[in-house]
């Protein structure tokens, strides 16, 4: 895991965060409960809460989809390429691409893709992914983290991996309830770059 | 362009789409002291997610050592064999899809190319 230059994170009396989607997106209740569900994962593992909050203006994380040039120096390319992005804390800003196919229920998975689908996302695959720069991680080496930067064609990749698991927690600490990493995740032949087993 | 499920989504979509990166593919084998047209593009792609740092977004099509470095880091960080040629496996990579966040921020990178190589000491210690 790694963090963005300087490690900011969300500070110490900001641990009950709040999120929005831009309104004219015009979201449907299952597009956002992917998103709710995204969120979750990480407030599983850290002191975190999110609450989803009708107020755009006043919500400290701002989801929207964005086409092209969206006037934050970063425009999107059009289908595939770049999928989304997200700011280190505490800007909370998370734009995806949307020009995107975006599927919302990427199941049945098996073994890990879901399809040879080459031209559609799995929406909370990348929800996960950018909430953990939101929360101050950046990319990780590590093929089946979270925080590795891409995301194979059909592929859908939601679960925290311990990699993930250890960064966010060096930032905020760990959840009380929490008690470890999913049993079901079993370890992977490979090794990360610091030798010691991960999963996949 | 939300679809439900997998099942919903139209044939059409099934089938792989161009983007922007699928130029990449006709730079296999492309390696240090070569001018082949596109390698401007690569180099803008590397310099977008920080690999290569340079104000300038002017870039030449010309295999030179910035791009040989850009790429080796580039394959560190992704647990490619850093061969510093555009290769199979390094191209493969390049077109997936990503996040649009920067690997290399300032010039540092905390992945794989920030780290000590393997099996070096990773704490100094002192004999009393």
């Amino acid at each position: 895991y790694s963090f963005f230059p300087g490690r900011p994170r969300w500070p110490a009396n900001k641990r009950d965060l709040t999120y929005a989607f831009v309104p004219q997106n015009g979201l449907t209740d299952d597009i956002k409960i992917v998103f709710t569900r995204a969120f979750d994962r990480w407030s599983e593992v850290t002191p975190l809460t999110f609450t989803e909050i009708a107020s755009y203006q006043s919500a400290d994380i701002k989801i929207g989809f964005f086409s092209g040039d969206h006037n934050d120096g970063e425009p999107f390319d059009g289908p595939m390429g770049t999928l989304a992005h997200a700011f280190s804390p505490p800007a909370g800003h998370f734009h995806l691409d949307g020009e995107e196919n975006w599927v919302i229920d990427g199941a049945p998975i098996v073994d890990g893709n879901f399809f040879s689908i080459l031209s559609a996302v799995d929406l909370e695959s990348v929800a996960v992914h950018e909430i953990g720069h939101l929360l101050g991680l950046g990319h990780s080496s590590v093929e089946d983290a979270i925080m590795y930067p891409t995301l194979g064609a059909g592929t859908r990749r939601v679960e925290l991996r311990n990699d993930d698991i250890l960064g966010v927690q060096e930032l905020y600490g760990s959840n009380p309830n929490y008690t470890g990493p999913n049993p079901n995740l079993t370890p992977s032949r490979g090794s990360d770059t610091n030798g010691a087993p991960k999963f996949g | 362009h939300f679809f439900p499920n997998i099942s919903s989504i139209p044939p059409n979509l099934l089938k792989p789409n161009a983007t922007a990166w699928d130029a990449f593919n006709k730079l296999l084998g492309c390696h240090s002291g070569q001018t082949v047209d596109g390698l401007a593009k690569i180099k803008k792609y590397f310099h977008y997610f920080g690999y290569i740092n340079n104000s300038s977004s002017n870039f030449t099509d010309d295999f030179d050592d910035t791009l040989e470095s850009a790429l080796k880091t580039y394959q560190l960080n992704f647990n490619l064999n850093t061969t510093g040629v555009l290769d199979a496996p390094t191209i493969q990579h390049l077109i997936k899809p990503r996040c649009g966040n920067a690997d290399v921020v300032n010039g540092t990178s905390t992945m794989n190319s920030g780290k000590p190589p393997a099996g070096s000491p990773t704490m100094h210690t002192v004999a009393h």
